[in-house]
């Protein structure tokens, strides 16, 4: 039964956190 | 290079293997550089949101916490960048609305809890994700849903708000109403000089095209329904203020022609299936205004019927379309200070705010009800003009 499964919890940034890794960076920088 | 062997469709387990250096260019071929209104047209709705949920399946899959978490990221920045640039785009921000959603009801839908498998198949059941608890990050899509769905609604008022006052208050689409114009309007010249102006076949037709994208995006109906309550509540309250500050609209006529327009309004959402979500609601104070214009308004059963008609209009609002009210023909009269003052007696007790004006940047709260797909996730092939080829069925 898939819903009896023990999965991991994964702690997750919040958007405002996730936004400063910004993987994008080499593009962005002028 | 491997020949590749074509599988038979029951092998596949509904996921997609990329390596890990490849995240960047599939973010930036499904999500950046992708043209909802070219490549996209042709896609099953919400195909992106469905391929990057099969990507995150297989680094799942693996056990990769690190892929997971690397993954979503690049989609959650991807996203915000796309709308950075193009936010001003209605068709941009609808399709990652859209998919937005998608994504976000796959992830519950897959998530393993019990409350999001109800309408899940046997073979669904068997593609919940199986390593990780990703609850946190649906708390974060769903911020992001949030946002855009805030930016969708600020790109459709950019696109109504100068249809509204010409469509819903000027042009005059009932001929012969009106005989004499109110004093202070101003006069519509040549037909030259309309052509340049709104009407409210104009703010039809922008309904249609903003239903008819959304549709074809597959956006949620649920999230439809909103979207059109906050269109209606936009041409309610921006037609109100305009009244309420212009004389020359306050006549028995342009009553009239709002109550029209209404009923054009209200046709349209009849047309769509839409007359339960609250759109209609929101005309209610134009509506009663409307009314107001037309009602007789002279004696105290005349004064008594209006306070009771108009309880979605404040007392400020009641008092301002009388004392703007401007006979047109002779059979009118103008309002007396007296039937104002009997008007403002009666409503005394009533308990609201002072406000003349209806805020027009009211943005009601939106909720994303769960919606559940029933497509099966190993049927779905990938076009190539998502230029995905990297990626590998599993």
């Amino acid at each position: 039964r898939p819903q009896s499964r023990i999965r991991v919890l994964l702690k997750a940034p919040t958007l405002a956190e996730m936004e400063e890794m910004n993987i994008f960076e080499d593009e962005d920088s002028p | 290079h491997p020949v590749n062997i074509p599988r038979r469709e029951k092998d596949f387990q509904g996921m997609l293997e990329y390596k890990k250096e490849d995240e960047l260019k599939l973010v930036k071929n499904l999500i950046l550089e992708l043209k909802p209104r070219g490549v996209a047209v042709n896609l099953i709705p919400g195909l992106p949101a469905y391929v990057l949920f099969m990507c995150l399946r297989h680094a799942d899959y693996i056990n990769d916490d690190q892929k997971v978490r690397s993954l979503l990221t690049s989609i959650i920045n991807s996203i915000k960048k796309i709308l950075k640039k193009r936010g001003d785009d209605f068709e941009t921000v609808s399709f990652w609305l859209s998919n937005t959603c998608r994504f976000l009801h796959c992830l519950k839908q897959y998530s393993g809890d019990e409350q999001f498998m109800k309408h899940n198949t046997s073979k669904q059941n068997d593609h919940c994700l199986s390593n990780f608890d990703l609850a946190e990050y649906r708390q974060v899509l769903s911020d992001l849903a949030i946002q855009i769905y805030q930016q969708l609604i600020k790109c459709m008022e950019n696109i109504l708000q100068p249809m509204i006052v010409s469509g819903m208050l000027e042009h005059e689409t009932i001929q012969g109403v009106s005989g004499v114009k109110p004093t202070g309007l101003r006069k519509r010249t040549s037909s030259i000089a309309d052509e340049g102006t709104y009407t409210l076949d104009s703010i039809i037709r922008q309904l249609n095209s903003f239903h008819s994208i959304m549709c074809q995006h597959g956006t949620d109906p649920e999230l439809i329904k909103q979207v059109v309550k906050q269109q209606f509540y936009i041409i309610g309250a921006v037609t109100l203020n305009n009244l309420l500050l212009r004389k020359d609209m306050c006549s028995w006529s342009k009553g009239m022609q709002i109550r029209y327009n209404v009923s054009q309004l209200e046709e349209w959402l009849r047309d769509k299936n839409l007359m339960t979500c609250g759109a209609k609601e929101t005309l209610e104070p134009l509506i009663q205004a409307a009314q107001l214009l037309q009602v007789k308004k002279k004696t105290d059963e005349d004064a008594e019927a209006i306070c009771s008609m108009c309880n979605s209009l404040s007392t400020a609002q009641i008092v301002k379309v009388l004392n703007l009210y401007t006979p047109v023909n002779a059979f009118e009269e103008r309002v007396s200070v007296l039937f104002i003052r009997t008007i403002q007696t009666r409503l005394r007790d009533r308990k609201e705010s002072p406000q003349l004006l209806m805020d027009t940047k009211l943005i009601y709260p939106v909720t994303f009800p769960f919606n559940p797909s029933s497509l099966a996730l190993e049927t779905i092939q990938i076009p190539s003009s998502l230029n995905v080829g990297f990626l590998t069925r599993v």
